[in-house]
């Protein structure tokens, strides 16, 4: 493992505890996605089958499991926990899962390494990752007005993903027949994604001024 | 067969 790879990891990382302490502590997720969520979570479920089947690593197993149970407590207290629940946008949060899901698969079952059920579903949890934060995006813009800890949740987002594709540079100079063209495109569409949102962003930590996205 | 490298990436 690199040191990009990793650091990917740890801001993944970083971003799900992020979250977690905003829901758990202020037991709020005001401005968070629940339909960004829950795909997040079909993401993990999809894209970890292996989990008990393949051992790669001690650390790739734990971690797998932080990024399952995280996701899925997530959900559960945005759709069941009897005060967060209070605090989520509904009527705002109101992408369809369906149009980005749908999509995937079909994509996945044409584009593929190899045309079998758990490596289309891998695929498919690439591309649904992919565009997963679209709901989370389109929440921001309507809502607009942005809390710390929400805008720290996207920016460490965003930051996982452009480790990830340091990472893919570095493993491509580095090891042999290092080529995967699936993951790479598909990483490199889901970091372009939080370009927008970088620029506001660093604009407002320049001027010290609180996140706001135009109208 | 062995799994492809990708899928030791989280």
């Amino acid at each position: 493992m690199n040191i990009f790879r990793f650091a990917g990891d740890m801001t993944h990382l970083a971003s799900v505890l992020v979250l977690l302490l905003k829901i758990h502590t202020i037991k709020s997720c005001a401005g968070v996605s629940l339909k960004t969520q829950e795909l997040y979570a079909i993401v993990f479920a999809t894209r970890y089958l292996d989990i008990f089947t393949d051992f790669i690593s001690l650390y790739n197993t734990f971690m797998k499991l932080v990024f399952l149970g995280s996701s899925f407590s997530i959900v559960w207290y945005m759709r069941s926990h009897k005060i967060v629940r209070r605090s989520y946008d509904k009527d705002q949060d109101t992408f369809r899962h369906y149009f980005l899901i749908v999509p995937c698969l079909l994509l996945a079952m044409i584009i593929n390494e190899k045309f079998t059920f758990r490596e289309v579903l891998w695929t498919f949890s690439l591309f649904l990752e992919a565009v997963a934060i679209l709901p989370q995006l389109v929440l921001l813009q309507r809502t607009r007005n942005i809390d710390n800890l929400t805008g720290q949740y996207i920016f460490l987002l965003g930051a996982y993903r452009a480790f990830y594709i340091f990472n893919w540079i570095y493993r491509y100079f580095t090891e042999p027949h290092y080529v995967h063209w699936i993951p790479w495109i598909a990483g490199l569409l889901q970091t372009l994604l939080y370009g927008d949102f970088f620029y506001y962003y660093f604009h407002s930590w320049k001027n010290n001024k609180k996140l706001q996205l135009p109208a | 067969d062995t799994e492809p490298k990708s899928h030791d990436e989280l």
